[in-house]
């Protein structure tokens, strides 16, 4: 990526994290489409050997030997059984049946992960600068489970199954399958095994928001990331005829329009099918859009998709707007034509235009990369949003990274835009989704657990939360793109990555596997359900009290009985120090007026490696509050480190 | 018949294995031909889970459910890419 370096001020703090020259070498293993493995992100320059300690291969199959792996990218396999089982056989006339990917996004969230340092990178002049992955020393595995058909279980668990025996550190998951219990749930399950084993497994929040409960990978063992802007635009805005002008975003380069301004036409009158306003194939009137600039409402198709439709039908550009699914976010795409995307305000205020004008005409102007906008970072309307659907007292998503437009490595079998009539080819690519924000964090792990080889995979999320940010740097809170107010916890988590910050957290809200079974115990998990996750024998103890709430995480989630009376919820957590001796003071901060915190004690001294336990109570006054939901802070300071967790409380 | 048959994940718990086996695959195989005389396994998991994914009509999945030492019989997910 060519800005999330600088963004994350990775850039001004190179020689704090000690990566592979201190032979502390961190595999990331990335489970997705597969890799294009001649990517420049995947040079091996100045890489020593592989680690002994690495199990893995290069596996061949379609287009791909052993030997399109190298120092850097040191493993590749592929599983297809699922796929093939479900759909048929691969077709490998248009699919490799390798660890090639055909598809971009394995190559795009690999190189992201921990790609090696890029000069000169960009996307047809966009984004321009030096790309790199987040732990550009870290060695890469891919493990491919997503084909043209889907990603499937069976080849999921397999990959997984792989990669820990494979000996990777750090796993990174894109992708997602609803909402299901922990033990139905084959990534969660197997990230459990790979936890178990040290690995710090990192997956995608999914881009199911705004919506309330839309999380997908929210098992408590699993760090789940959604998605934030940068501080990167790229401009292109709306001239209407009247004079007036709308802000708009694009990634068009190629024939530029004629600069007198064009015909303008909404594409709901341009059609004879009733969702025509959607520029879906096969439904604009080629004699109605000819030589205009079309108006298309985002919505069922790709948004790529609806510049192809307008293109095919003889349109010279197209406006794409937002409606209210969307708001005012807006993501920019590599059309095929020329082509912006403008929010659902700026949308109607052109429709107005064009529906009270006789000869209503518009001009595109292209005006590049913009960096340096602020607010940012900013919760991205798509990312899913809490709470947590499966287990209401674990706080999700844990925190966002940068997951908006995104540059980063592609795939050489397939155009920018995914479309098979797209036959440019190209590099880099720039696209969004928590797909984008899931491998910063998995590269980021990377970076720590380098840093601090000895942490456990809970050790380095909690490092990676409780150093998160809620605030810029003006001191006003993260704003969300959906509402264009202050996003919440169940928005942010923990809030906004700081890797600098997470090198030395001072504290850490530690877990073990054990630990994990507990929390299972205390969900009230059956012995063949406890079994199945844990893979070995595992008896709750009939005469311990085990409780939810009691699960060492870095964040609360405090839910209240609505059946009335006072009510009281405790949470008890233990710290450990991973920093120098010295006094820590908690302070708590919190919206709800209903509720009372309590932290007891308040203060807690530390030696090296000492660990120190501590319980918040949260008192409700027993009537339920017109606002089901409130949300606080707990700080913990010894005036040098903030080891921060978000409250989130409801009813 | 083959065209009802879907892909299910078996978790098996090993500790149960009977000392009769020399191996626990070979357990698996065991337990897989108890209920289908054509079903074959797609996957053998030694790290992520223990156990096996296979093809089954939903009788058979049910009747492997049911036998001792198999934890769970779970059908196929399809995941999508975020």
């Amino acid at each position: 990526t060519t800005r999330t370096p600088q963004f994350l001020g990775l850039d001004k703090s190179a020689d704090m994290f000690p990566e592979s020259s201190s032979g502390n070498e961190v595999v990331v293993g990335v489970l997705d489409t597969g890799v294009w493995p001649e990517s420049k992100s995947f040079n091996d320059a100045g890489f020593g050997p592989i680690p002994t300690t690495w199990k893995g291969a290069c596996e061949s199959g379609t287009n791909f030997t052993a030997a399109n792996c190298n120092k850097k990218l040191i493993g590749a396999r592929f599983f297809s059984k699922g796929v093939e089982a479900m759909l048929g056989p691969i077709d490998e006339t248009t699919e490799s049946k390798s660890p090639r990917d055909d598809d971009g996004h394995g190559t795009h969230t690999s190189s992201t992960a921990a790609g090696s340092v890029v000069p000169d990178a960009s996307l047809f002049g966009y984004a321009s600068g030096t790309a790199r992955g987040m732990a550009t020393r870290a060695r890469v595995a891919v493990y491919k489970v997503c084909w043209k058909g889907g990603c499937f279980s069976s080849d999921i668990l397999a990959a997984i199954d792989k990669a820990i025996s494979d000996n990777v550190n750090v796993l990174s998951l894109s992708l997602g399958g609803g909402m299901s219990d922990y033990f139905r749930d084959s990534v969660a399950i197997g990230a459990f095994s790979a936890m178990e084993k040290g690995i710090l497994v990192s997956c995608s929040a999914g881009n199911a928001g705004p919506s309330a409960y839309s999380l997908s990978n929210v098992a408590p063992w699993i760090t789940t990331v959604g998605a934030g802007t940068l501080d990167r635009d790229f401009p292109a805005s709306v001239s209407l005829g009247n004079g007036l002008n709308y802000s708009g975003v694009s990634l068009y380069r190629g024939n530029a329009l004629p600069e007198s301004p064009l015909p303008l036409i909404y594409a709901g009158n341009a059609t004879n099918a009733t969702n025509g306003n959607l520029c879906m194939t096969g439904t604009l009137s080629p004699e109605l859009v000819a030589g205009k600039i079309v108006l298309c409402d985002r919505g069922m198709n790709a948004r790529v998709q609806k510049g192809a439709v307008v293109k095919a039908a003889g349109g010279l550009g197209m406006v794409l707007s937002n409606t209210a699914a969307n708001g005012e976010e807006l993501v920019a795409d590599t059309h095929l034509l020329p082509a912006t995307a403008v929010g659902e305000r700026e949308g109607n205020a052109i429709k107005k235009y064009l529906f009270s004008e006789a000869k209503p005409t518009v001009k595109i102007v292209f005006q590049g990369t913009k960096v340096g906008v602020e607010p940012s970072p900013v919760v991205a309307a798509f990312s899913s949003r809490g709470p947590n659907s499966i287990t209401p007292q674990i706080l999700k998503p844990d925190l966002i990274a940068p997951g908006v437009n995104i540059l980063a490595g592609w795939s050489k079998a397939v155009g920018p835009t995914g479309l098979a009539v797209d036959e440019r080819r190209v590099d880099f690519n720039i696209i969004s989704g928590t797909s984008m924000s899931c491998p910063h964090v998995s590269g980021l792990a990377a970076l720590i657990k380098s840093a601090h080889p000895d942490w456990s995979p809970a050790a380095v999320r909690s490092a990676l939360m409780t150093t998160a940010y809620i605030a810029y740097k003006n001191g006003n809170k993260l704003q969300d793109s959906a509402t264009g107010k202050s996003s919440t916890p169940f928005d942010h988590g923990s809030g906004h990555v700081d890797p600098v910050a997470a090198l030395n957290p001072g504290l850490v809200y530690d877990l073990t596997a054990d630990d994990y079974l507990g929390f299972l115990c205390a969900l009230n998990y059956t012995a063949t359900q406890i079994t199945s996750l844990a893979r070995r024998k595992f008896q709750c103890d009939a005469g311990k009290k085990y409780s939810v709430s009691d699960l060492n995480y870095p964040s609360f989630a405090v839910v209240f009985d609505t059946m009335g009376g006072a009510n009281v919820v405790k949470h008890t957590r233990i710290l450990t120090n991973v920093g120098p001796a010295g006094t820590y003071k908690a302070s708590v901060t919190s919206d709800s007026k209903n509720v009372k915190i309590t932290v007891e004690p308040e203060e807690l001294s530390f030696k090296a490696n000492e660990k120190k336990s501590f319980t918040v109570t949260f008192t409700s006054s027993g009537s339920t509050p017109q606002k089901l939901n409130g949300f606080g802070r707990l700080e913990w300071t010894n005036g040098k480190n903030v080891v921060g967790s978000p409250i989130s409380i409801s009813w | 018949s083959s065209s009802l048959k879907s892909t299910y994940i078996v978790h098996m718990a090993k500790s149960e294995m009977p000392e009769s086996f020399e191996h626990h695959t070979l357990w698996y195989e065991s337990s897989l031909q108890s209920v289908s005389d054509s079903a074959e396994m797609m996957y053998t998991y030694e790290n992520a889970i223990h156990g096996f994914s296979t093809r089954l009509t939903p009788e058979e999945a049910r009747l492997l459910e049911s036998q001792t030492g198999i934890l769970a019989v779970l059908p196929e997910v399809k995941y999508e890419l975020h």
